[in-house]
């Protein structure tokens, strides 16, 4: 489903050029649940973000469902991103002029989903995390966590086929974190592709492979 | 050093009004090194934003050093914030427009620190947390750990009297978390009263004491 050949990611300044990703060949299956783990500053953030399509790498292919993405323009790169991706950003990005209610909604919308079906998932996400009382506040009334479990459950309203969850918990109890994870774990079950970065050990457990990046690279 | 009695804090919309912190009651002493605890939503980043001094309650006293601080106006607190208190936010909050070195600058500048000390308690901090290639950068150009760091060291560069930190580890990998922790154990250990918001049970630990929050309540 995704193929990653010698992809490198640098950032030029004027008298030198910065490498975040070095040569990153990888190969994800459709129905994996893969953990991606290394210390700040390795490149992780950076690789989901062009494996996400939003953001491109300065050398290398990448092939998603065989099509060499990389070649694409910006206008159909944000088309695939929106159907067949889900984004859970590691500072949130939530729209700060849409209530918690209709920023979960809103890859509903791009999906044309029916009026009455994205009330019914809205609701089923509200409840299931706990924050209907939130659903009319915006981003900026609520708590560190009720903003991270607000993008989780945008990225995933959608049932895109692939998720993407960059430290989805780092701001979530632990009681929080496992539910979490297990929410993921059945998506995963029931077909959903998901790649996340996690700094937490037993969170990354979750995952069927761990794929560990140091200074940019693929640790063998 | 730090007493809260009777502390409420509400929001009121047109219908009702919503408790985020309930009849708080609490004691601090100069020099201990407390860790608030509860789940999302509880009320701990409020508490501590009340402390810091960058909130107020809606009922309730606040006395810090014993001088009745919820009476005094905006201009008295941020001079108080600014000289005695330093400040690890949930969010960052890193100034966007000015470099990394500058963020860290920033409370020295406003001790009226001298050039030459300011350089090098900058420098010292950058060496200490592996940063000081990307001391030219800008919050935007940096990974969510490394902003999480500069945050730390821009709050204990003026080696306040009193640390506030609000969820510190959140984005860091493991050892370098123990890396925060084992460095804000020293600070404390050199008199250094710290109260920090951690999701972490092993990091929770290095406190002397903790504090639960549930539903904006004290758990006894
Ligand atoms: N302006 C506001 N209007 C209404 N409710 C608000 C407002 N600001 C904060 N709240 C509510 O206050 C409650 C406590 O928020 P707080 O940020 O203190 O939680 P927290 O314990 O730090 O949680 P977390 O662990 O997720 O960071 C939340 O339920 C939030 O929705
Ligand atoms: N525009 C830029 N210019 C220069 N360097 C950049 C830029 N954007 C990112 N970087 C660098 O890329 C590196 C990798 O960043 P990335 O966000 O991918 O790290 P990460 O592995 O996700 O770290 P963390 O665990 O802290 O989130 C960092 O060292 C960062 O400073
Ligand atoms: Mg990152
Ligand atoms: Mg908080």
């Amino acid at each position: 489903m995704i193929r990653l050949e010698e992809i490198d990611k640098y950032y030029s300044s004027k008298f030198q050029r910065i490498f975040v990703l070095k040569g990153i060949n990888l190969e994800i299956e459709q129905g994996e649940f893969i953990s991606i783990m290394g210390p700040s500053g390795a490149g992780k953030s950076t690789l989901l973000n062009i494996i996400g399509l939003l953001d491109e790498p300065s050398e290398g292919a990448y092939y998603f469902y065989d099509e060499p993405v990389h070649k694409l323009k910006e206008k159909k790169k944000t088309e695939y991103h929106r159907n067949h991706i889900g984004f859970i950003f590691q500072a949130y990005h939530l729209i700060e002029d849409l209530t918690v209610y209709e920023n979960i909604e809103t890859p509903l919308l791009y999906k044309g989903v029916k009026g009455k079906e994205r009330k019914a998932i809205v609701a089923d996400l509200l409840d299931r995390f706990n924050i209907v009382a939130k659903k009319d506040l915006f981003p900026q009334q609520l708590s560190g966590g009720q903003q991270q479990l607000v993008g989780i459950a945008r990225a995933i309203a959608g049932k895109p086929n692939l998720l993407l969850a960059d430290e989805p918990t780092g701001n979530l109890h632990t009681d929080q974190g496992k539910m979490i994870m297990d929410l993921l774990k059945q998506l995963n079950e029931e077909g959903m592709t998901i790649i996340q970065v996690t700094h937490n050990q037993e969170f990354a457990n979750y995952g069927s492979k761990i794929i560990n990046i140091v200074d940019g690279m693929v640790e063998e």
